[in-house]
C-alpha cells in the first residue's frame, strides 16, 4: 500500500487545489516558517478519518476551511483526496487503486466517497483500521509530539501497542 | 486478545532493546509491563541509559536524548510491525547535527517497507531525502507547492 | 499595586505591538487584558496576525510562529523593564534559517542593557554570539567545558 | 548587575568542579545532546532558589546530585556559586560584589551562604526578588518551555506581567 497522490482544496492554507505525487524513496518537505508544511500532515490526517478539531490545532472543525487572506476572500468548503496503490490489497478493498475523500462546508456539512461513491466517516475509518494507519498508531507524529511518549502516562503508552498488534 | 499484546510487546520490547544501542553509540533501554498479570489494563515502562551513564529517571534526559530514544521506539514498533506510511513532523527538532545524521541513516535502513514523509528544516535531514518538495507563501496566506532541486539542497546541506 | 500592574502592562503591549511586525517582516499582534475592570486577577490574552494572513485563534499557528511571537513578547518586556540577566535553553529550536538571524539580529540590540546567555546547537545563532563555550562529555557521564574557537565555528556556520 | 563567574560542584553531569568565567557580550554554549548545557541552565535556577525539584527535571531534590557513572561513583553534594559584579547596586546589598552559594547534601541537609556568610535560602530569594529575576519572570527559559506562554492560559500569563512590574 503506498500513497500515490495527494490532492488539498481549501484545507487551511492550501486556497488553491493543490496536488502532490509521491514516488519511490523518502520524501521530505521543506520551507519557511508558516508556508503549510504541517497543514500537510493535518490534510493527510484528517482525509483518514479525524473528528477532532484539536487534534488539527482547531476550536471546532470549520477552522479546518480556508479562513482568506489580505487578498482573498473565506471559502466554503474543505476538500482533502487520498490516493494509494493497493495491489497489494494491504487495504481490505477490491480496488487496485484506493481514492479516499472528504468534503467539510462551512455550514458545517460533510461527504465522504471512497472511489467516488459516497459513504460514510466510519467506512473510510474501518477501511484503515487494520493498515497499521489507526489513531492510536505511530503512523503520524505531529510537530512537536515526539516529547508526549515521554510525558504520557504508562497507561496511555499501552494505546501504540495495542494499534500495532 | 491479551496473548496477542503480549507477543507484539515482547517483540517490540527485544526490538526496542536492540536498537537503542545502535542509535546512541551504546547503551541500554528497556520497555516492561507495569503489571505483567493484567494484559488487559498494564500500562508500559520505559527506562534509558544513554552510553555510559547512570540509569536514571526518564525526566533527567536531555531534550535530544528524549526525542533520539522516543525515535528509537518508533523504529522499534515499525520493526515488529511495519507501517505502510510513516509522517514525521519536525521530530528531530532537538537533535545535535550528529545524532540529526543518525537518525537519516536510520531512515534509509526501513525505507524499502514504510514510506516516509518527513517535514524538516535541518539541513542533515535533507541529505538523507530521495525527493524533495518545497512550500511557499509567494501569495500571503496562500500555501503553494514549488520544485527544490533536491542536488542544490544537499550541496548547500552538505558544505 | 493595580495600578502598577497597568502601567507595565500598557507598556508592554505598546512593545509587543511594536516588535512583532520588526521580528515577522509585517502583520500585527496584541495583548489585550481579559477583565480590564479587575485588575488584580485578570487575566492576559494574546492575539497575533502574522503578515498577510487572517486573524485566527493562535493555536492555529505554525510551530516556528508560535515560537516567534513567545519570543517577541520576551524581548518586549526587556523593553520595558531590562533584566540584568537572561538565559535561553533552545528557545529558536522551531525557527527556519531565516528566523533564526532575525533573533541573532534581535539578541545584539538589547545587549547593552542584559546579559544573554544563550544554549543553542543552531549554526545561525552562533554567529551572534561574542563568546563560546563549549560543553562536552569526554569522560562518559561527566561533563566539562571545553574551549570553542567562535571564529572557526562562525566560519563553518556561514558555509 | 553581571553575573561574573558560575562554580558547579558535584551538581548533576558536573561530577568535577567547574569553573565558567563570563565575559561582556552575548554568550553562547554549545555542545552535543547530553553533554550537560540545560544543566547548567538548571545549575543557575537552583542556585537562585529553584525550590521545586520538577523544575530541575528530577523527582526529588537528591536527584540533582552526581549520581555517578560508568566509571564514577556517585558523589554526596552537590555545591553552585554565582558571583555578581553590584557595583551599580541592583541587587540590595552594600557589597560591590555578591556571591551566593547553595550546597546539597544526600542526606537532605541544605546550606546557603551570601558572600561566604552562612543564610536561609529565603535571604537569598529576597535579594533576588526585586532584580528582575524572580521566579516568574522571563529571565530563564528553559528548554522546551517558550510554547509554554502559548498553552497557558489567560490567567497564568499575568504572573509575567507581575513580575515585571
Ligand atoms: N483555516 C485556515 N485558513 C487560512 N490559513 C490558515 C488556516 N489554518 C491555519 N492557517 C495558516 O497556516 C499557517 C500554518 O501552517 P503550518 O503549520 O503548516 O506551517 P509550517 O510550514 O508547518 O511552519 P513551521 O515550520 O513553523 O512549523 C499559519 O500561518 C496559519 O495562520
Ligand atoms: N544527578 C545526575 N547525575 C549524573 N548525571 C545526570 C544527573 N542528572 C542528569 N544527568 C545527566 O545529564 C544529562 C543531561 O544533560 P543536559 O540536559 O544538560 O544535556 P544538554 O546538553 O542540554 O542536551 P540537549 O542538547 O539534548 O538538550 C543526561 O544525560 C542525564 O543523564
Ligand atoms: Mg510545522
Ligand atoms: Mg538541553
Amino acid at each position: 500500500m503506498q500513497l500515490k497522490t495527494l490532492e488539498i482544496s481549501g484545507f487551511k492554507s492550501f486556497a488553491d487545489k493543490t496536488t502532490i505525487q509521491f514516488n519511490h524513496g523518502i520524501t521530505g518537505i521543506v520551507g519557511p516558517n508558516g508556508s503549510g508544511k504541517s497543514n500537510i500532515t493535518e490534510a493527510i490526517r484528517w482525509a483518514l478519518g479525524e473528528q477532532s478539531a484539536k487534534n488539527l490545532r482547531g476550536g471546532k472543525m470549520p477552522d479546518i476551511i480556508f479562513a482568506g487572506s489580505n487578498a482573498r476572500k473565506p471559502l466554503n468548503r474543505a476538500e482533502v483526496s487520498l490516493t494509494f496503490d493497493n495491489q497489494d490489497h494491504q487495504l481490505k478493498s477490491d480496488y487496485d487503486e484506493v481514492n479516499v475523500s472528504r468534503v467539510l462546508y462551512r455550514d458545517g456539512t460533510s461527504t465522504f466517497y471512497l472511489n467516488q461513491k459516497s459513504c460514510r466517516l466510519r467506512d473510510i475509518v474501518n477501511l484503515f483500521m487494520d493498515s497499521g494507519l489507526g489513531r492510536e498508531s505511530f503512523s503520524i507524529i505531529s510537530q512537536g509530539k515526539i516529547a508526549a511518549i515521554f510525558n504520557s502516562k504508562p497507561a496511555q503508552r499501552r494505546g501504540i501497542i495495542e494499534e500495532a498488534a | 486478545v491479551g496473548q496477542r499484546f503480549k507477543a507484539t510487546f515482547e517483540a517490540t520490547a527485544k526490538a526496542f532493546a536492540e536498537i537503542f544501542p545502535l542509535m546512541f553509540g551504546g547503551g541500554q533501554a528497556n520497555l516492561s509491563l507495569t503489571d505483567p498479570t493484567d494484559l488487559l489494563t498494564t500500562g508500559i515502562e520505559i527506562t534509558a541509559q544513554p552510553p555510559g551513564k547512570k540509569l536514571q529517571q526518564l525526566s533527567l534526559l536531555s531534550g535530544g536524548e528524549q526525542a533520539l530514544t522516543a525515535i528509537t521506539l518508533l523504529f522499534a514498533i515499525i520493526n515488529v510491525r511495519p507501517v505502510p506510511l510513516c509522517i514525521l513532523d519536525e521530530v528531530e527538532a532537538a537533535l545535535d547535527e550528529a545524532n540529526v545524521a543518525h537518525f537519516g541513516r536510520f531512515l534509509k535502513r526501513y525505507d524499502q517497507q514504510t514510506q516516509f514523509i518527513v517535514i524538516t528544516h535541518r539541513k542533515g535531514t535533507m541529505m538523507a531525502m530521495d525527493v524533495l518538495f518545497g512550500v511557499a507563501m509567494q501569495e500571503s496566506g496562500v500555501s503553494k507547492m514549488v520544485s527544490v532541486a533536491l542536488e542544490d539542497a544537499q550541496r548547500e546541506a552538505s558544505a
